[in-house]
């Protein structure tokens, strides 16, 4: 029943575990995960541009002790834009406990054709961990290099929070932050969301989303996408998200079983 | 502590006598007291979370090495032990009175955490510290 792993280290000794040993030792790490069950993410997600940002944070974090840890997923990741890791995320990381980044529950495309110069945006920040506090939350965007216009030509790229939305008139609107940008820039657009984030952390019924919108040098709105802004379809790995940097604030003890 | 009673004095020179015997080992380094004894150590132990099916929702680690702790307290204990204050004295103690003191427990002195990253059922991605995960040096407590 006993044999060396080669793969994992001759200092390894492998047993293959029975199916009633291994739902056990699976039920138990599960608990000290704090999960309830065995996650089930759609099989398409590992290609996001999230899963390749939080593992660079994941890379930053780790110690040289598991240098092997991550290979698997660099191979699958290796080639694709990486949502670069800033000294200011590294300093949020140092502070934090858990970081946790949100898929865009709104459809990019569909959404466009009804508002065709706002991009909507939607983080369910409502399951987050138990006990913990928000620190910081940033909302990313990718914006590609235009080559047909002008590279002298810029934008300007506002956040705003979605105060109320009546079905028949003009949302209410809080701006959030704004960036101006070349046509010819080309990277992540990062936007402050820390004091939103914890609102809708504390008040899930006021997330109603958020909208970006964008003016060219006149001042007019914009679809987003002249400027080469991906909202919506587009590479998977330049997806927008939302990341939000957690510190425990309090103390937790496991239940005695 | 022990009740006074009838062949306490004998009971004491017979405690005396194997604590002189087990001290005079210790000394000369032999004895009957080291024979086979395994001294509390650090073993390896990895936990494979790929073994464990879950590659499709932990991104990272494949899996870490967690370590355990294994081996006798047995008198003498030594520095090699990392013993406590409080097992030096445990140890003498159960060497005296075996049936009512236990052995001082070989166990982690030192722990460190890992981070795990892994997808939720929204597939949204948690990045989180887990203190206390690996461990770091073993001891007799």
């Amino acid at each position: 029943n006993f044999s060396v792993d080669n793969e994992v280290g001759s200092s390894f000794i492998h047993r293959r575990l029975r199916s009633q040993e291994r739902r056990e030792i699976q039920r138990e790490i599960l608990s000290i995960l704090g999960l309830p069950h065995r996650p089930r993410p759609h099989a398409h997600a590992k290609h996001n541009a999230a899963p390749t940002f939080m593992l660079d944070l994941y890379n930053t974090v780790s110690t040289a002790a598991e240098p092997r840890a991550y290979s698997r997923y660099r191979a699958v990741l290796e080639g694709q834009a990486s949502a670069v890791v800033s000294p200011q995320d590294s300093r949020f990381l140092d502070d934090a406990d858990t970081v946790m980044s949100f898929v865009n529950l709104v459809d990019g495309d569909r959404d466009l054709l009804v508002r065709p110069h706002t991009q909507a945006f939607r983080f369910d920040v409502s399951r987050i961990p138990e006990g913990e506090a928000i620190t910081a939350a940033e909302f990313r965007i990718y914006k590609d290099f235009i080559r047909e216009r002008d590279g002298n030509e810029t934008f300007r790229v506002s956040v705003y929070q979605v105060l109320q939305e009546p079905p028949d008139s003009e949302a209410a609107l809080l701006l959030l932050d704004q960036r101006d940008v070349w046509a010819s820039d080309d990277g992540w657009l990062v936007f402050d969301l820390t004091a939103t984030s914890t609102l809708w952390q504390l008040s899930p019924q006021q997330n109603l989303g958020l909208h970006l919108v964008l003016e060219d040098n006149n001042g007019q709105k914009r679809n987003p996408r002249r400027a080469g802004l991906l909202t919506g379809s587009g590479p998977k790995d330049k997806q927008p998200f939302l990341v939000v940097f957690f510190k425990v604030n309090e103390v937790r003890f496991r239940g005695a079983r | 502590s022990a009740p006074g009673q009838k062949g306490r004095q004998s009971n004491r020179s017979k405690q005396q006598k194997a604590v002189q015997e087990a001290l005079k080992a210790a000394e000369a380094g032999t004895g009957t007291y080291q024979g086979d004894f395994q001294g509390c150590k650090k073993h390896e132990l990895y936990v494979s979370f790929r073994d464990l099916g879950w590659q499709d929702w932990i991104i990272a680690p494949e899996g870490y090495a967690a370590y355990y702790c294994e081996g006798e307290c047995a008198f003498p204990l030594n520095s090699d032990m990392n013993a406590t204050n409080h097992a030096i004295v445990q140890t003498l103690v159960h060497f005296i009175n075996p049936e009512t003191v236990p052995q001082p427990c070989c166990a982690p002195t030192q722990l460190n955490g890992i981070s795990v990253l892994y997808f939720d059922d929204s597939s949204n991605v948690i990045l989180k510290k887990y203190r206390n995960m690996v461990v770091r040096a073993c001891g007799c407590h």
